[in-house]
């Protein structure tokens, strides 16, 4: 069984779960054509 | 605490102040000259009086750029990409605010008040980072302070004379920062943590653009951070989802490793096998599999493959940390170096096994130190190359024994518990990587055992410990292979006579299946 | 044998628990890593395009910011003279550099939904775009499927090319559906 430490570590990790980093967080702004992902349908090209 | 009366109200009104001037189309023009105008504005208001204030100013922008994050983060009827945008606006003007106040801070040859100062800075944020962890709890949120980190990083890292002059300091004190906000200690700013550590300036600059891989030891002490906050999560087996989501990230993390940095895997590997647990296979196997770009590996399933003619066999390879530091206490190394030079005391392979054991912590099953194991395994196995070596001979079957080295190893196989054993052959498995002398030895020392075993319990052990590495999807660390292959192929061995291969139809199957894939 | 869970047995009950599911097989038979969406075979560098340790795929090309002289970065100036964008302004050829260059996001859709008011179909076998070559009725045609000859865009060698074609509408995409904060702007021309 996990410790207290653990168990801690764990809740919190689990509510960093619910709003995780994206990947324009690293990048600058985009004005023009910001990123916006979206679900496209998975027999289009995603790369 | 006791904030200068009017100060809030005075760092809220440069802030802002600044946010627009940053923004704005003019300043970007000359940006060097809005700057020093700004700079003299904020000693109008008394700002860079003292030290004081000017912690206290830069504690207040960075409660309100977060303040300010937190408030839009809530807003329902917006778009992700429309609240970021909106947080951004102002956390990006207060990072080239503080970029620039680097940068220019005292003359241009001035490295020490640049690195000061950003020390200052940084571990303001680091510590409103923290009371907000302990306060918010669950409600912490990792952006503003992700994106802090990032966009400062970056800007500071920006091809430019004065950055270059004090890179190697801005370096170190970013990763002064993460070993500090380390996921055990800020567990709510894990992922940002790793997306930190893996993002491409950051890797870049650590471990390819830094001369004389200076950068690699306090890259390889992050990673360790890292695997010891999820040991205890992956010991356990059944991963919940954000520790899975972890877990997949640390293998990408270390598949762009292995792929680029091979040398680097390869120096710190030790390191790293002490802290990853016994159970993560998939994981250890990624960091053994690690072996240098120059190198070419013959294919393990070469038919009649002379493992002991290979060049590189003989070649010692580096490692890094010191392991020899690990063996605790003086006494006992004293003692463990008299008996490999003279077998002498005798009681000493009698008192070997509680050496290496320990009272176990509150709910762990763990009654062994496994870094003792560790190190004790390597450092007797280093010096028993060592000592064939001085007798001109060449490492082989038939010069590993006799020795006081594999009576060690012998008698540990021999008399410690099976969880013990495990530990020990999980040790000697963890030297077989790439072609090299402890890959060399250490199989030998492996086939020696399994051969010399006077107990089929030890043969299933070595087989256990060999089989679930080779069992887990690739990669497989090549000195792996070719042991397991020896074993099984080699009638010598008699590997297909023990019951232990024939126990189970899914065990015979797995067997069955392996020696295919191998032979 | 030994019967605890340092031998043989104790490594049988680890992997049933992996195969039945009553374990997440994170940890044995481990996870296939060349689904993790980086190129292991590439002669390239991974860390420069690395995205994110949560991301399937690496950085596109748009993504990378490089350090350039401040000159260049004119959007501070433009940004308030700039033409907004309107998909049905643009040629086939942008629209189709946007459609390959903005996989996962839903510029992707937006053009897609573009292509598809010109009558580019997308195929959804095939992976690419067609339309029927003007001028040139099918040969055959029924209810489910025709023949005849098409443009395909070929996105290798980024132009069109006419072959002849054997078309099951059932692998046809349908009209794509766009969010509504996109479709608004897309079904007014004017706006």
């Amino acid at each position: 069984p996990l410790v207290k430490d653990h168990l801690y570590q764990l809740t919190m990790l689990d509510a960093a779960y619910q709003h995780l980093p994206h990947p324009s967080d690293s990048e600058r702004l985009r004005h023009y054509l910001p990123r916006c992902p979206f679900p496209t349908p998975s027999y289009y090209y995603q790369l | 605490f006791d904030d200068p009366p009017g100060l809030h109200e005075k760092t809220e009104n440069l802030l802002i102040e600044w946010v627009n001037m940053y923004h704005s189309p003019q300043a970007g023009r000359d940006r060097t000259k809005a700057f020093f105008s700004f700079v003299q504005y904020m000693h109008q208001q008394g700002i860079l009086k003292t030290d004081d204030l000017i912690s206290r100013f830069f504690r207040l922008c960075t409660e309100m750029c977060v303040d300010l994050c937190y408030r839009a983060l809530v807003e329902q009827n917006q778009s992700p990409t429309l609240i970021r945008a909106k947080c951004f606006h102002t956390l990006d003007a207060f990072v080239r605010l503080i970029a620039l106040l680097v940068k220019h801070s005292g003359d241009s040859g001035n490295t020490v008040t640049k690195i000061n100062l950003l020390n200052k800075i940084l571990g303001i944020i680091t510590g409103v980072l923290m009371q907000d962890h302990e306060v918010r709890g669950t409600e912490f949120q990792q952006l503003p302070y992700h994106r802090l980190f990032i966009m400062l990083f970056i800007e500071l890292n920006a091809p430019e004379p004065i950055l270059e002059s004090i890179n190697m300091q801005v370096l170190i004190a970013f990763c002064s920062v993460f070993m500090f906000l380390r996921p055990a200690k800020a567990p709510g700013f894990a992922y940002a943590w790793l997306e930190l550590l893996s993002h491409r300036v950051f890797i870049g600059r650590l471990l390819a653009l830094t001369p004389q891989q200076r950068g690699w030891g306090m890259y390889a002490q992050l990673l360790i951070n890292l695997f010891r906050f999820l040991s205890p999560f992956l010991r356990n087996a059944e991963l919940q989802k954000p520790t899975h989501l972890l877990y997949k990230g640390t293998l990408r993390v270390l598949l762009v490793l292995l792929h680029d940095f091979p040398e680097f895997l390869c120096d710190y590997y030790y390191a790293f096998c002490d802290v990853v647990p016994p159970n993560c296979i998939q994981m250890r196997n990624l960091i053994l599999s690690a072996f240098p770009r120059k190198m070419r590996l013959p294919d393990p399933f070469t038919a009649n493959l002379k493992v002991d003619s290979l060049p590189d066999i003989t070649v010692e390879p580096r490692i890094l940390p010191n392991y020899v530091q690990m063996i605790q206490p003086a006494s006992f190394k004293k003692d463990l170096d008299s008996y490999l030079q003279t077998r002498a005391p005798i009681t000493f392979l009698s008192e070997l096994r509680s050496s290496l054991q320990q009272n176990p912590e509150p709910n762990s099953h763990l009654h062994y130190n496994i870094p003792l194991i560790n190190a004790l395994v390597l450092y007797v196995g280093t010096q028993a190359i060592s000592s064939i070596q001085a007798k001109g001979q060449v490492t082989s079957m038939g010069t590993i024994a006799p020795s006081s080295h594999v009576d060690i190893f012998q008698y540990l196989a021999v008399n410690l518990d099976t969880e013990g054993r495990y530990l020990v052959l999980t040790a000697i498995a963890n030297q077989l990587r790439y072609p090299n002398s402890h890959t060399h030895y250490f199989s030998c020392c492996m086939l020696y055992l399994f051969a010399q075993a006077n107990n089929e319990q030890i043969q299933e052990q070595i087989t256990r410990v060999l089989l679930e590495r080779v069992i887990v999807n690739r990669p497989h660390p090549w000195g792996l292979l070719i042991t397991f292959i020896e074993m099984i192929k080699n009638p010598t061995y008699k590997f297909w006579n023990h019951e232990f291969v024939h126990c189970a139809p899914e065990v015979e199957k797995m067997m069955e299946g392996v020696a295919q894939s191998c032979l | 044998m030994v019967t605890d869970q340092f031998g043989i047995v104790g490594l049988l009950s680890f992997i049933r628990a992996a195969m039945d599911g009553t374990m997440v097989p994170a940890i044995i038979p481990g996870i296939d890593l060349t689904t993790l969406g980086l190129n292991l075979n590439s002669p390239e560098n991974l860390y420069s395009t690395f995205q994110s340790p949560w991301a399937e795929a690496p950085c596109r090309p748009q993504d990378i910011d490089f350090h350039v002289p401040a000159e260049y970065i004119t959007n501070i100036y433009i940004r308030f003279k700039l033409a907004p964008i309107k998909f049905f302004r643009y040629g086939e050829d942008l629209l189709f550099f946007l459609f390959y260059m903005s996989g996962g996001d839903v510029l992707q859709l937006a053009v897609a939904a573009e292509l598809y008011n010109r009558d580019w179909r997308y195929h959804k076998e095939e992976r690419t775009w067609m339309t029927r070559a003007p001028g040139m009725e099918p040969i055959v045609k029924t209810n489910s499927y025709e023949r005849g000859t098409y443009y395909f865009f070929d996105a290798v060698k980024w132009r069109k090319v006419a072959r002849e074609f054997h078309l099951e509408y059932d692998k046809l995409e349908e009209r794509p559906t766009l969010p509504s904060f996109l479709s608004q702007n897309m079904n007014n021309p004017n706006q």
